[in-house]
């Protein structure tokens, strides 16, 4: 089912996104 | 429905108001109308950082401001100030080439555009503050739709963050 498929592929992009974030290194540089 | 990688201002601030009750603050958050005191958004504020958004900083912003609107743009005024010196002075960042939010049109006219664009920059603050996998966490629990959203408004906004 292609919109399925469809689906499946943007839940991927956000879970990418927002793991990719939370690996960040963030915060003041002192 | 907007374009992949653009935003659409109306739907930003609509998603944003949905992000935004997720911190559950005391002041009623369910419409816009709700957000143009700036109460809203200074507790939310202080929920991502106690110390720098301390009491005595949200001691300055006022409660009560009814229709007042001189009074919403003040404290939408010091909420701004607050936000880009926070990005600033503790996460190390300047913000570029970004059309900051007119606080006269949230306070005078409750414009949606332009509260969506103060909500992006509070939402910038929970995504790289020091408990930002909370706030990331409670973003990938939301409705597919609104998570679209928010990483675009968080692509915008590092595409125009500096260190």
């Amino acid at each position: 089912d292609p919109n399925m498929k469809a689906g499946a592929a943007s839940e991927g992009v956000l879970a990418n996104f927002f793991n990719s974030l939370l690996s960040k290194k963030t915060g003041s540089p002192g | 429905m907007s374009r992949t990688g653009t935003l659409d201002r109306m739907e930003l601030c609509g998603s944003l108001l949905t992000w935004i009750q997720t911190f559950g603050v005391e002041a009623p958050c369910k419409t816009v109308d709700d957000l143009t005191s700036g109460i809203v958004m200074a507790q939310a504020l202080q929920k991502i950082d106690i110390v720098y958004f301390s009491d005595a900083w949200i001691g300055r912003i006022k409660p009560d401001v009814g229709d007042n609107w001189r009074l919403k743009i003040s404290n939408l005024k010091k909420i701004l100030k607050g936000v880009l010196d926070y990005n600033q002075e503790i996460l190390g960042q300047h913000i570029n080439d970004f059309t900051l939010p007119d606080v006269n049109l949230i306070g005078e006219h409750s414009d949606p555009a332009e509260l969506g664009r103060m909500l992006q920059l509070i939402l910038g603050c929970a995504v790289n503050c020091e408990q930002k996998q909370e706030y990331i966490q409670t973003i990938m629990m939301m409705e597919e739709s609104v998570q679209h959203v928010v990483m675009t408004a968080i692509q915008e906004l590092m595409s125009k963050e500096t260190p």
